[in-house]
């Protein structure tokens, strides 16, 4: 019997419009977190080389993580032109799942990313939202490990010959999280 | 985080995100290349940090 050839198809690459207003957000506490400042001036030169309208914000409490991210929500809503991007960048002392405020009380990021999801964000509906956490998650050092096998590899100060445990890998749910799979 | 130059995560991310081109989450690929290689010491000990990606993005995103 002959067999049957198959001839895959490339991708049809559809892209997101990106041709609307990009509007971005950054909260940032400073407080007992040095070298903050050369992390927002980064940030801030990066949100003008991709024409993202910033605002950033200083040493947020719990509760103003939460009033920002719902009026950056209004602001979007709002806005006067089409919005096609949003991007958020949230930087903080914290915990998995947790954010602690300049207060020291803490805000579940689950609560801020709702804040602009398809059902609370009417101008994001179907649009990029983009969001960068640069905050601890939990207490373990990761020492890496060697890679290499067995072979001989030149160790140099340039290229270390460890990687990070936890690489490599593609996870994918077929829900996201708390929801049911059908 | 160092104490001048900032979060290793941060200002690979801006780098990466400033000077190439092209869909997001390959960009952010670079980014984790670029931060598994980097070793940071602290205490005296070499340790590793890399980011973790999760997207529900039905498109391609360019941000240039």
């Amino acid at each position: 019997m002959e067999e049957e050839m198959i001839h895959p198809r490339p991708l049809q690459e559809e892209a997101y419009d990106m041709s609307g207003a990009r509007l971005a957000l950054t909260l940032c506490v400073m407080k007992a977190r040095e070298g903050s400042e050369a992390d927002i001036s980064a940030l801030e030169h990066m949100f003008k080389q991709l024409r993202f309208e910033n605002t950033t914000k200083r040493d947020p409490t719990a509760q103003q993580f939460q009033e920002e991210l719902k009026n950056f929500q209004d602001v979007i809503d709002n806005w006067k032109e089409p919005v096609s991007c949003a991007f958020v960048v949230l930087m903080a002392h914290g915990e998995e799942g947790l954010l602690k405020g300049e207060d020291g009380e803490m805000v579940k990021l689950d609560d801020l990313f709702e804040t602009l999801n398809n059902k609370n964000c009417r101008a994001l509906r179907g649009k990029p939202k983009i969001y960068i956490v640069q905050a601890c998650r939990g207490e373990h050092r990761d020492l890496g490990e060697t890679i290499g096998g067995d072979e001989m590899v030149m160790v140099t100060k340039d290229e270390p010959q460890t990687i990070p445990t936890y690489t490599d890998t593609v996870h994918v749910y077929s829900t996201v999280e708390g929801h049911l799979a059908y | 985080r160092h104490d001048v130059d900032g979060s290793t995560f941060i200002q690979t991310l801006t780098d990466v995100f400033c000077n190439r081109k092209g869909p997001i989450l390959q960009l952010l690929t670079e980014v984790t290349r670029r931060m598994a290689k980097a070793e940071l010491v602290q205490e005296g000990t070499a340790r590793k940090v890399n980011p973790e990606i999760e997207s529900t993005l039905r498109k391609q995103l360019y941000l240039q």
